[in-house]
């Protein structure tokens, strides 16, 4: 039996909400760890890993490990129909066919219950080395959204380079060109509105834009977003999870393969 | 120009 009980329902609605136009099929991994996801999109460019850990959730039973493949976009339908300040709980017997949740409304008597479909899907799992990066940089997420979706005016592509203590963001395209620089803050008295930069060695990368826009729709999850580049590797974009508390409830982490030039 | 690289040449299948 599985059983994952969230007071805080709006997280999963969120972390649907941030991979559903990416990934149209995947499988959760429950665990007693928790809940995870790795899926690539169909073009095979880029990757989302979710994890979602079993002592962030209300309740949390998982008597045998079992794999929950499912359609997100039909996940995410179901989703919307529990409402923002709703506690979800998801429920799976072991070896059926279907995923239970159930949305009950804070101080109302309402409680709702769907049913989702279940499906077998055979998923590839990529190996992820845990390798350190060139550059890290933390940054408000709102201001990454932003950006991204400026330069996407602008062109297909966005150049990211790093040199000493800032960031840059170039596009171009048939109507000009847009450059976003960023420096790093001094001292943030909000810490959610600083930018920190990391730097080993200078770098400049080009990334699809199209996809770093998808990656953006994880922002409502949290203020801040984590960049880390590498020469020729894929660049890594993660926001933490973390529950109205600021308790670590886990991350998503996309991983966007480089554009190269020819 | 430059091409799209797949993320599949940079993470082997575990």
């Amino acid at each position: 039996m599985f059983e994952a009980k969230l007071i805080q329902g709006a997280i999963l609605k969120k972390i649907l909400d941030a991979i559903k136009d990416l990934v149209n099929e995947a499988s959760w991994d429950c665990s007693s760890q928790g809940m995870s996801l790795q899926a690539m999109d169909t073009s095979h460019v880029s990757l989302v890993a979710v994890q979602m850990k079993a002592d962030g959730f209300d309740k949390y039973r998982c008597d045998r490990s079992v794999t929950l493949g499912m359609n997100l976009s039909s996940l995410s339908k179901i989703l919307k129909c529990a409402g923002n300040d709703d506690t979800i709980t998801l429920k799976a017997p072991d070896d059926g066919d279907k995923i239970t949740l159930v949305f009950e409304a804070k101080n109302e008597s309402e409680t709702s219950e769907y049913e989702v479909k279940l499906m077998n899907l055979d998923s590839e799992y990529l190996g992820i080395p845990d390798t350190p990066y060139s550059v890290n940089v933390k940054m408000p997420s709102h201001k990454f959204q932003r950006i991204c979706r400026d330069l996407q005016q602008i062109g297909d592509a966005v150049t990211i380079s790093c040199a000493k203590d800032s960031i840059r963001f170039a596009a171009k395209g048939d109507l000009g060109s847009g450059t976003v620089n960023l420096c790093q803050t001094a001292s943030a008295d909000k810490p959610e509105d600083s930018v920190s930069i990391s730097m080993q060695e200078p770098i400049i990368q080009s990334f699809a834009l199209k996809y770093l826009n998808h990656f953006a729709k994880a922002t409502p999850l949290s203020p801040q977003v984590s960049l880390s580049l590498s020469p020729d590797v894929p660049l890594v974009v993660e926001y933490s999870i973390t529950d109205d508390d600021g308790s670590d409830f886990g991350y998503i982490r996309y991983y966007l393969a480089p554009k190269i030039d020819e | 120009k430059s091409n799209q690289t797949r993320i599949d040449t940079f993470f082997a299948a575990k």
